[in-house]
């Protein structure tokens, strides 16, 4: 399978994925990729304040009114931290509602591995809503499903690591758009998203500063 | 405005470096990097052919046009899992599958096309099949009156359908004017080894199975010591 999750000037997100499917298939077999959910998943959403906004240790973006901080437990915190580059604490803060900031976030994510695991949890769709009415950024939400021990494996039971049942990655974009009481675009924020729990994934992508980056493995 | 962005994936599995090697593991780099450099340049550049006409100013192509640009490239190039290149069923054919989807919008986002045999690019059908069918869920849709001289009447067009299959959407694949080729398009002499190699090894440890009185567990789409690709 191939795909590409591409954000456009206008802030839209497309994913698009084509595959000749899974090697000695039956023929007749439908796969993940062109079932909606399953295989690939594109949605935007708006929220009330920015809960997924990053902050470097711990201090306060000056763009939010003081308000009780939510302190993450150590445990998602790890979570975090363990799947960005950077040792990012997310720490979000009790929006004051009245006059208060509001996000609109958009996600695309396409997946690849053992389409029929990808059915089993609707592993794209799983990606949004986990970001979506968790209010987590997508980075985790992805790795939650897609990364070592995350629902795409544990859908595999004690079949895991045979007739590759739970293999695959998911690869995506995200966009968050924030914008204060009078509609003004205060700040806009896009994250690469890209994890898998097997052997390997053939991705590469493009940073914020125009480089081109190719991986495999985890470390190649 | 928002910076555009771009990722792509070329497929996932059981991929090792012993199994990959060097040579591949160079040749599944540099083409990924071409690809993903190309696809970021059409991206990020204001389409021609908005220059010609004076009426509308510049604009860059849309995060649709520029998905399914790189998937295109992707679909073309024979060491990905897709297009020329893609793997057989067990019966030695090609059956190929897409999908698109946008953020933005309530009425159709998403879409997928299945059973594909005839048409090069299936994400083109799939990027068409989108566009004509969110016209046709507006009431906008354009007659399709370019009949494909097949003597059968058009299919009317995508309407609001999500998944089309095999022979009615190889049908709007014609009408929308796409590229169809022979199903020996798809073939390459590498997945058609893994193929037969995956059928003969199932046969072999089923036998092996059956001789010991086990059941057998044994499956031609998945192998322990290379990578067989998954979709």
């Amino acid at each position: 399978t191939v795909g590409a999750v591409a954000l456009d000037v206008e802030g839209v997100i497309c994913v698009a994925t084509s595959t000749g499917g899974m090697t000695n298939k039956l023929t007749g077999r439908i796969g993940d990729t062109p079932v909606v959910g399953a295989g690939f998943w594109a949605e935007e959403w708006t929220e009330e304040g920015d809960p997924t906004s990053p902050h470097k240790n711990g201090s306060r973006n000056p763009l939010y009114s003081p308000g009780p901080a939510v302190v993450l437990s150590d445990a998602l915190k790890r979570l975090i931290a363990d799947c960005l580059p950077s040792p990012f604490l997310y720490t979000p803060t009790l929006q004051d509602s009245s006059g208060g900031l509001t996000t609109t976030r958009s996600i695309g994510v396409s997946g690849t591995g053992n389409g029929d695991s990808f059915f089993r949890v609707s592993a794209a769709r799983t990606v949004g809503a986990i970001a979506r009415y968790s209010s987590l950024p997508s980075v985790v939400a992805l790795t939650k499903v897609a990364g070592p021990s995350g629902e795409l494996q544990k859908s595999a039971d004690d079949r895991w690591g045979k007739a590759g049942e739970g293999e695959g990655g998911i690869i995506g974009l995200e966009l968050v758009v924030v914008r204060d009481a009078s509609g003004n675009v205060v700040e806009t924020r896009s994250d690469i998203l890209q994890d898998y729990n097997c052997g390997g994934m053939f991705r590469a992508w493009i940073d914020e500063e125009g480089v081109a980056y190719a991986r495999i493995f985890r470390k190649d | 405005q928002v910076q555009p962005r771009l990722i792509i994936h070329g497929g996932a599995g059981n991929i090792t470096p012993a199994s990959l090697g060097p040579e591949r593991y160079v040749a599944y780099r540099s083409s990924l990097l071409t690809i993903v450099s190309k696809a970021h340049t059409y991206l990020t550049t204001p389409t021609q052919s908005n220059y010609n006409s004076p009426s509308s100013s510049s604009k860059l192509p849309s995060a649709l046009e520029a998905a399914t640009y790189a998937v295109t490239l992707l679909e073309d190039n024979p060491l990905f899992n897709s297009g020329h290149g893609a793997v057989f069923t067990r019966d030695g054919i090609n059956e190929l599958e897409a999908s698109v989807m946008v953020s933005r919008g309530q009425a159709k986002r998403g879409v997928g096309v299945t059973g594909l045999r005839h048409v090069r690019n299936p994400i083109l059908l799939a990027k068409k099949v989108l566009e004509h069918g969110k016209d046709d869920l507006l009431g906008r849709g354009k007659k399709l009156d370019n009949n494909t001289g097949d003597g059968e009447p058009d299919v009317p067009s995508a309407q609001g359908h999500t998944l089309i299959h095999g022979p009615t959407a190889e049908k709007l694949a014609r009408q929308y004017g796409l590229e169809m080729v022979d199903p020996s398009y798809f073939f390459t002499q590498k997945r058609w080894d893994e193929h037969v190699r995956a059928l003969e090894r199932e046969k072999r440890e089923q036998q092996d199975l059956l001789g010991a009185g086990t059941a057998s567990g044994v499956s031609a789409t998945w192998s322990k010591d290379e990578y067989l690709p998954q979709g």
